[in-house]
Formats: structure tokens, sequence, C-alpha cells
């Protein structure tokens, strides 16, 4: 475990601290993606199929645990909690799961490291997050209140993606032997997805004035 | 066994 994939690690839980900060406290979900919240449950359910059957450390397990637990309850929260469901945006939020499901399935069917059902669900979640984020950042232009819960929310998952990939070079580096194609490239077109939202967080940031994103 | 190895991130 090197540095950059602690910090990454971290900032992945921090993020979701964040979000489930905003729906404890204020007890809104305003200007979050239920979408996107549900392709990340998806997400982590086929990464982590193999929790059960390969240990790979303690620090692991218990991090499966906590990702898959809090993408579903916080899905739960948005669907179902009856204060917490008023606030979202549910005619906003329009973007189709099927649209971005679909041609990462048949990509993860084709482009895979082995042609087994773990495998493939492995590979298709990796696909799946990078264009998880999509319905979040196309909700966030549409809204023109972006609230700092919200905009640190985002901030941080595109840092822990960020982090990710300085991790994935260290790793190249120093490891023997360290290659993984699929995670690495599915990882920078997430990265890259962020471009444009880092850029006017900062913006903001730097002026000191309220995130707004052009329409 | 090489691939198995490489799944330890999140």
């Amino acid at each position: 475990m090197n540095i950059f994939r602690l910090t990454a690690d971290m900032t992945h839980l921090m993020s979701v601290i964040v979000l489930l900060l905003k729906i404890h406290t204020i007890k809104s979900c305003a200007g979050i993606s239920l979408k996107t919240q549900e392709l990340y449950a998806i997400v982590f359910t086929c990464r982590y199929l193999d929790i059960f059957t390969d240990f790979i450390s303690f620090y692991n397990t218990i991090m499966k645990v906590i990702f898959l637990w809090t993408s579903f309850s916080i899905v739960w929260y948005m669907r179902y909690h009856k204060i917490v469901r008023r606030s979202y945006d549910k005619d906003q939020d329009t973007f189709r799961h099927v649209f971005l499901m679909l041609p990462c399935l048949v990509l993860a069917l084709l482009i895979n490291e082995r042609f087994t059902f773990k495998e493939v669900m492995w590979t298709f979640s990796f696909y799946l997050e990078a264009v998880a984020i999509l319905p979040q950042l196309v909700l966030l232009q549409r809204t023109r209140n972006i609230d700092n819960l919200t905009g640190q929310y985002i901030f941080l998952l595109g840092a822990y993606r960020a982090l990710y990939i300085l991790n994935w070079i260290y790793r190249y580096v120093t490891e023997p032997n360290y290659v993984h194609w699929i995670p690495w490239m599915s990882g920078l077109v997430q990265t890259l997805l962020y471009g444009d939202f880092f850029y006017y967080y900062f913006l903001s940031w730097k002026n000191n004035v309220k995130l707004q994103l052009p329409a | 066994e090489f691939l198995h190895q490489q799944k330890d991130e999140l």
C-alpha cells in the first residue's frame, strides 16, 4: 500500500461521508443524482463479488463492506426515506441507466482479461464506473444552485480517481509485472470526465464565488 | 494467480 493509494481510498471514503452528512444532517439530497448512486451500487456489487471467496487483507474486506453498505444505503435514503426523498429532483435527473449499462456490458464481454463470470463482472464494473458520474454531471449542469456539500462531494470523487492514477504510476514503476490495462484505461476516461468540473470548481474557489457550471 | 495477485485494489 503506497501513499497515493491510501490517500485515494481515504478521499473516496470522505466523499461518501460528505454525501451521508448532507443526507443525515440536512435531510436533503438536492442536486444529487439517484441514477449515479444506483450505478455506483451496481458497480460495487459487480466488482466485489470476490468478497467471500478471495481474502486479500482485513483492510480490503472492511473497505469493500463500507463501500457496498454506504452505496446501498444512499440509494435507500434517496428512494424511500420520507423526508430525504422529497428533496430529490426527479424531473431533472432523467439520464437512462440502460444507455450506460448496455454498452459497458457489451464491452466487458468483448474486452476482458479472462472470459469467466466473475472476471466479466469485474471488468464491467470498471467500464461502468468510468461513466457512472455522467448523470450526476448532467444534473449538476441543470441545477443552477450547487450547494457546498454537493460541490465537495463531486470534487472528492474526482480527486479519488486522480489519486488512483498516481498510485498506478507508482506501482508500475516499483512493482515487477504490475500491468492492468482495464482499470488504467477506464480510470483515465473517468478522470478526464471530471476535467471540466475541476476547472469550474477551482475557478469558483479562486474567485471565492459560488460554484456554477455554464449552461 | 498472476491476475488474482493484482486484484488488491478497490
